[in-house]
């Protein structure tokens, strides 16, 4: 998880 | 095959048209304002000589930022959420700079054989300086072959949704889930081919892109180890976090 942080951060923001 | 009926068909086409419409980065009247400028000689020579790291990192944030619109597309894709989230992870990690590839038909002059990059319309010459003279004319030629296939916004989205959701990526953990979903994405874009009044070859040529952009790809992987063994502190340094996160 740690290695793809960024991308989960993206896919758990909300799409605006 | 999933049998999946007309109305959730076409219910498919307009939710992931939609998607691809509200997360393309530019819209066709916007490029069109932008009238087609190309760089002049002056400006190409500064590309040109810039230090090969500073080339590299220019491209490196303005494929990033192409590739955050392709995060925003799939998550809107019917389905792609309630993938688990290795299989998230693995369906952008693999397809996200393809479906960048994709999407460059619609930014790119076959005429002048020119894409719109950093404000104008830039020929080959200008990427110069990051020594990868024969990726570059391998992507130029891709989108060249793309925009003489003339796809629809509506084509080119479910396409886009199709290379997205490729149900052969290695480190799938749900591979069936994912394969039924790109079965009904497939059926989806048969359905508005077969709408539009596309000939019969047009997916044929379509499913031959899916292989001339995984090959693109590892190429544009191949450069990037190149790159990195050359100048690891300015990958490391100043390439963006999501860049590395995806081809490191």
């Amino acid at each position: 998880k740690e290695k793809h942080k960024i991308l989960h951060q993206l896919l758990q923001n909300s799409t605006s | 095959p999933p049998t999946v009926s007309m109305a959730e068909l076409d219910h498919l086409v307009q939710i992931i048209s939609k998607s691809h419409l509200e997360t393309c980065q530019y819209l066709r009247e916007e490029l069109q304002q932008m009238s087609w400028q190309n760089f002049l000689q002056d400006e190409v020579e500064r590309y040109q000589s810039k230090p090969r790291e500073v080339m590299w990192q220019l491209c490196a944030v303005k494929i990033t930022e192409a590739i955050q619109y392709v995060v925003e597309f799939a998550k809107r894709i019917d389905g792609f959420m309630d993938l688990c989230q290795n299989d998230q992870i693995v369906l952008l990690k693999a397809g996200s700079l393809e479906v960048v590839f994709v999407r460059m038909c619609r930014v790119f002059d076959s005429q002048n054989n020119t894409v719109y990059f950093d404000g104008k319309f830039a020929g080959p010459d200008v990427f110069k300086a990051l020594g990868c003279d024969d990726l570059i004319t391998s992507v130029f030629d891709f989108a060249k072959s793309m925009c003489s296939l003339h796809l629809t916004e509506d084509e080119l989205a479910l396409f886009s949704a199709f290379v997205l959701l490729s149900a052969d990526r290695s480190w799938l953990q749900e591979k069936l889930q994912v394969e039924k979903l790109q079965q009904k994405i497939q059926l989806a874009l048969q359905h508005v081919l077969q709408k539009n009044q596309r000939e019969d070859g047009v997916l044929n040529k379509l499913r031959c892109k899916v292989s001339a952009l995984r090959s693109l790809c590892s190429r544009h992987t191949e450069k990037l180890s190149a790159f990195r063994a050359i100048y690891p502190d300015i990958v490391r340094t100043h390439f963006p976090p999501l860049y590395k996160e995806l081809f490191g």
